[in-house]
């Protein structure tokens, strides 16, 4: 069972082996975008291994500024802590089918970078 | 494969095809929907029946604002129910998309199809103020499955990202619009409406007033929030819930006759009518006067016929007007019988000011509005407005009592939505 320890079960905790693996590098970044339609318009696709191809370098760049944009974050283009906290937010699993359209970069960005600390643990989502 | 087959090719009554333009939106086409909760997919964290009531009110928020209604069906085949819903984890439920466990993904749906869960959230129940809120996913999915993409316009249902649940948590204004745009906006006809009028005194000691609106149709009523320009959250209920002591169902009128010395209300239905105290919040069985009820509508109104179509009082000349086939009657409350001149067509009561624009005869309701300063007659999904006082100043060449042309009632009082019965008591 998952373990708690309430009357009402409101302490719930997920056992550490049904956590969803947290998306903290380029790779995991990458999936996501490709994922919920925000590097091709994509279709609900039937099987993952059929996913939209992952986007990269300029594409990626303008992939990631539209989605900065959306959540209010700085349309960068660079995956910064902030957009992949974002990306570890709870969330739907349908894609965003109807994308706002790409803004105009400021400056071109041949390949993001992910900024902040190169330790895994300052990329860490905040903990739910 | 199954499930990619029936996303491409739904069943009948499932799609409809609103543009031969390219990216057309896909809806159900039929008006009442069925869902299930599988019995092989619970959650082990909530009880079924906690799961199951979640999900009723679910649907009923997404009923009670558009034509659309859905009902719970557990006994028919599962491939006739239009909206199965279940929680599964990682690899589930025959799914080609796999959870991804606690944290990101909470759920997902497919169009014109089923609703998944992911049972490695927390998900709660609305009263919680721990992990995630199962009746806003739930409501979430459900815009899904009626073709709703996402937004990310702020205050929207339709969010990609989870929001902790706000106390009052209900679809907005851009919420409405949007699933109408799919769906159509909700028509129909009322058995009667009316404006309720409260008296309170405030701490001065003054009298002061405030008036609801209420529709009623068949069984249930809707009580309307002018400044809101929509039903109350919730609505409709039974009148049986509200209006404790009048029939059940099928009113037909409903007449506030109120002048400096009388303040008394009452109910019509067949060749009855009911008084009822509005302090007590209660159909009254006898006055103050000695009179039972329900009462004969021929004992009480001399002269007026039966059953009537609808009525409603006007305070200025301090008489009821009711309607009947044709007809309309004018009886004078104080000197309890029918004008002389009356019965009169409507037609020449009433006269159009468009030519032929009247509903002539068997109208719906007569309504009049304090928030308007306006007599309605309603008929079917349409009203027409009755001349005032004020606009006949302006063109005094407008007869007296004229009909503007007809307008459609969901134009004035958007959102007046029927539920499946079988919520009505939620």
């Amino acid at each position: 069972e998952m373990l708690f320890h309430s009357r009402d079960h409101s302490d719930l905790e997920p056992s550490p082996l049904h956590r969803a693996k947290p998306i903290a590098d380029l790779r995991a970044a990458q999936r996501f975008l490709s994922r919920y339609g925000w590097s091709v318009p994509s279709a609900w696709a039937p099987s993952p291994k059929q996913l939209p191809e992952a986007p990269v370098g300029t594409a990626l760049a303008e992939a990631v500024r539209r989605f900065q944009h959306v959540n209010a974050l700085p349309a960068s283009g660079e995956l910064d802590a902030a957009t992949l906290a974002a990306m570890n937010r709870p969330r739907c699993g349908v894609p965003d089918t109807r994308l706002p359209p790409p803004a105009a970069p400021s400056t071109l960005t041949p390949t993001p970078a992910l900024l902040g600390s190169s330790t895994p643990q300052s990329l860490q989502p905040k903990a739910r | 494969s199954k499930r990619f087959l029936q996303m491409l090719l739904p069943g009948p009554g499932r799609q409809r095809e609103d543009s031969p333009a390219g990216g057309a939106a896909r809806i159900f086409s039929k008006k009442t929907l069925s869902w299930r909760l599988l019995g092989e997919a619970y959650s082990s964290q909530l009880s079924v029946d906690e799961q199951r009531s979640v999900f009723r009110l679910a649907f009923r928020m997404w009923s009670e604002v558009t034509p659309l209604d859905f009902r719970e069906d557990l006994t028919s085949p599962g491939a006739t129910v239009d909206i199965k819903l279940g929680f599964g984890r990682g690899r589930h439920l025959g799914c080609p998309r796999v959870f991804d466990g606690s944290g990101q993904e909470f759920a997902h749906a497919w169009r014109l199809g089923d609703i998944h869960f992911d049972e490695d959230e927390h998900l709660t129940l609305p009263t919680s103020d721990r992990g995630i809120s199962l009746l806003k996913v739930a409501v979430h999915e459900i815009g899904h499955v009626l073709g709703l993409p996402h937004t990310y316009r702020t205050g929207s249902v339709m969010q990609p990202n989870y929001t902790p649940q706000e106390p009052a948590f209900e679809l907005d204004w851009s919420d409405r619009k949007a699933i109408q745009k799919l769906y159509g906006s909700c028509q129909g006809s009322f058995d009667t409406v009316f404006d309720w009028i409260h008296k309170e005194r405030t701490q001065y000691g003054e009298v002061r007033v405030r008036f609801s609106t209420y529709f009623f149709r068949k069984s249930w009523y809707w009580l309307y929030e002018n400044r809101n320009n929509r039903t109350r959250y919730g609505d409709p209920s039974r009148i049986q819930a509200g209006w404790r002591g009048i029939p059940a169902q099928g009113i037909d009128a409903f007449v506030h006759v109120w002048t400096w010395r009388r303040d008394e209300r009452y109910f019509f239905k067949g060749h009855r009518y009911w008084r009822y105290d509005s302090d007590q919040d209660q159909a009254l069985t006898q006055d103050q006067q000695g009179r039972s009820y329900p009462e004969l509508i021929s004992q009480g109104f001399p002269g007026i016929p039966s059953p009537l179509d609808a009525a409603y009082f006007d305070r200025r000349q301090q008489q009821i007007y009711f309607f009947k086939e044709a007809l309309v009657f004018a009886f004078d409350v104080n000197r309890n019988r029918v004008q002389s001149s009356y019965p009169m067509r409507m037609t020449e009561a009433f006269p159009a000011v468009v030519p032929h624009n009247h509903p002539v005869r068997a109208i719906d309701a007569a309504y009049y509005s304090y928030a308007q300063g306006s007599l309605f007659l309603f008929k079917g999904d349409a009203y027409w407005r009755v001349l005032n006082h004020r606009a006949r100043q302006d063109n005094a060449r407008l007869p007296a009592n004229g009909l503007l042309p007809k307008r459609p009632i969901s134009g004035a009082w958007p959102d007046i939505c029927d539920v499946h019965s079988s919520t009505l008591n939620m």
